[in-house]
């Protein structure tokens, strides 16, 4: 199975 | 005051075709730069950023900074009431809570005014560092449309794996699996038409397919697709907008637990 990541654990927020 | 003249007013009706379905919602901004946009689906999994450059449009004012808050939906439905051949021109005056597309036809014989309402939208803007990638695939933007639609016949995901050998695109479903791998091929009749393989090491990601197809969204704007890949960063998919910027879809990966 696998884990869907989100965008913020890999960009920071402006 | 805003007034950006796009002659080939097509460009604009291909970008909101490839972008309407993964966004609803989203802040264009307009500066002297160009007009932009950065975008989140409602899951956070994935990103648009488009540019078109202020030099590719045939006439471009804009007085101030302006950030203006659009549905896509509504925007695509005044859109698509403008012909292929069409001038397109946006415009804006500041502090109004409407912009206008003007829609001319190439002869001047028909011109037509749409006025949409703007609507306040926060957005969440994520800082996108240049990055060094492991792997970067060039290939016709088609060839990468078709195998992503076939692919997600068979399974939900796909592993996107680079080695010396070419790219590979994996899928497993119910039914089976399915492997399509692109070799490096640069002896072809058109540029467009070249696979070129630029790999630093060997990389091997697993991405959702739904998202991947609807990035394949964008390949009328563009012959050839580029996707770069790091082990430890979102595969970026983009299509070059010819003269004028790129549009550029990010995803996280999906990682094993």
């Amino acid at each position: 199975t696998c884990n869907q990541k989100k965008l913020s654990a890999f960009f920071s927020l402006n | 005051m805003l007034e950006l003249r796009l002659v080939q007013g097509s460009l604009l009706k291909k970008v909101l075709e490839a972008i309407k379905d993964l966004v609803n919602d989203a802040n264009f901004d307009c500066s002297a730069t160009g007009f932009s946009l950065q975008a989140m689906d409602s899951s956070h999994v994935a990103l648009v950023a488009l540019l078109l450059r202020s030099e590719g449009f045939e006439h471009y004012r804009c007085d101030r900074n302006l950030s203006m808050g659009m549905n896509l939906n509504n925007m695509s439905k005044m859109l698509k009431c403008a012909g292929n051949d069409d001038i397109i021109t946006i415009k804006a005056d500041d502090g109004s809570d409407t912009v206008t597309f003007m829609f001319e036809s190439p002869n001047q014989d028909k011109i037509a005014d749409f006025e949409m309402k703007l609507m306040d939208i926060d957005s969440e803007h994520l800082g996108i560092p240049e990055a060094e990638y492991q792997a970067i695939v060039r290939m016709p933007s088609s060839e990468f449309a078709r195998i992503c639609k076939d692919l997600s016949s068979i399974g939900d995901t796909v592993v996107i794996s680079v080695t010396k050998e070419g790219v590979k695109f994996s899928t497993r479903g119910d039914i089976g699996t399915a492997n399509v791998v692109c070799r490096q091929n640069t002896t072809v009749d058109k540029p467009e038409e070249a696979t070129v393989i630029e790999m630093q090491e060997p990389v091997s990601l697993t991405f959702a397919l739904r998202y991947m197809n609807s990035f394949t969204k964008a390949t009328p704007l563009s012959g050839t697709v580029t996707i770069s890949l790091s082990s430890d960063l979102p595969i970026v998919v983009e299509y070059k907008i010819a003269e004028m910027g790129y549009i550029r879809f990010y995803l996280a990966p999906k990682i094993e637990d």
